[in-house]
């Protein structure tokens, strides 16, 4: 099963 | 001094049921360009970002700045003394620790107005850089909902696969499979009845389902919702707002280890 990514792999806090 | 009036309750309730069921606090940010407001769910998985125009108030002045941290549940129990006709003014001053809702009915005749206190949260914002998605897909909101619900009974996850055709939503599970085909629509005598794509590349990615239908909650907001995507990244579900804004959704995919 694939596995859920957290947001913040995508996009990073400013 | 910070005063918006918007002259149907109305669409601050749809707002909020729009946003109280992925968060249970938020940062509404008010400048003189409007209100936003940008907020991961607790898993991170998720995050919604509103944006409310100035212009599309009846009355808007926010003479500095302002972050107001509040309860989502205590908003919702403070709307529900409104009428959906009334109109409703939020008020604060400079620097305030409460926020009051005030609420008139259309004939003038009953004024209420409760005072919320704010709360001081952590601000965490995302940098979500401009992207040219692989695939836009445009559809009716209702349409959408509907397939998330029903797809939500095969499976916790749905698969997303768009190309030039058209596009296809898929779930299994114990049950069985299920899979929902939608074409692109040649002609319409409506335009909120279109499905329409826009496809640079075909994609086909995967999402937990009880996050979108979270997102179908802004269904009564907008006629049309617009599912943007590209391989590996987060997809983004966009409400637009008649006249006033919009509300964007972004979603982490699930991947294949």
């Amino acid at each position: 099963t694939p596995i859920q990514n957290d947001l913040q792999e995508f996009y990073s806090l400013v | 001094m910070f005063e918006a009036r918007l002259n149907a309750a109305t669409t601050l309730k749809k707002v909020l049921d729009a946003i109280k069921d992925l968060l249970n606090e938020a940062t509404f940010d008010c400048s003189d360009a409007g209100i936003q407001l940008q907020a991961m769910d607790n898993s991170h998985v998720s995050l919604v970002s509103l944006t409310l125009r100035s212009d599309g108030f009846d009355k808007f002045r926010c003479d500095r700045n302002l972050s107001m941290g509040m309860n989502l549940g205590s908003m919702s129990k403070i709307l529900k003394c409104a009428n959906n006709e009334d109109t409703v003014t939020m008020k604060a001053q400079d620097n305030a620790d409460t926020v009051t809702f005030m609420f008139e009915s259309q004939n003038h005749e009953k004024v209420s107005d409760y005072e919320m206190k704010l709360m001081n949260l952590d601000q965490e914002h995302l940098g979500i850089p401009e992207t040219d998605y692989s695939c836009v897909v445009r559809m009716p909101a209702m349409e959408f909902a509907r397939i998330c619900r029903d797809l939500s009974q095969f499976g916790e996850s749905v698969i997303i696969c768009c190309t030039k055709e058209g596009v296809k939503f898929s779930a299994s599970g114990d049950v069985g499979s299920a899979n929902i085909k939608l074409a692109q629509t040649s002609s319409v005598d409506k335009e909120e009845e279109a499905v329409t794509i826009e496809m640079q590349e075909p994609v086909s990615l995967t999402f937990a389902c009880r996050y979108l239908n979270a997102f179908t909650k802004a269904t009564p907001l907008s006629n049309q919702v617009q599912l943007s995507m590209s391989a590996d990244v987060p997809l983004v579900v966009e409400y637009r707002i008649p006249d006033l804004g919009h509300i964007r959704y972004y979603l982490a995919p699930k991947i294949e280890e």
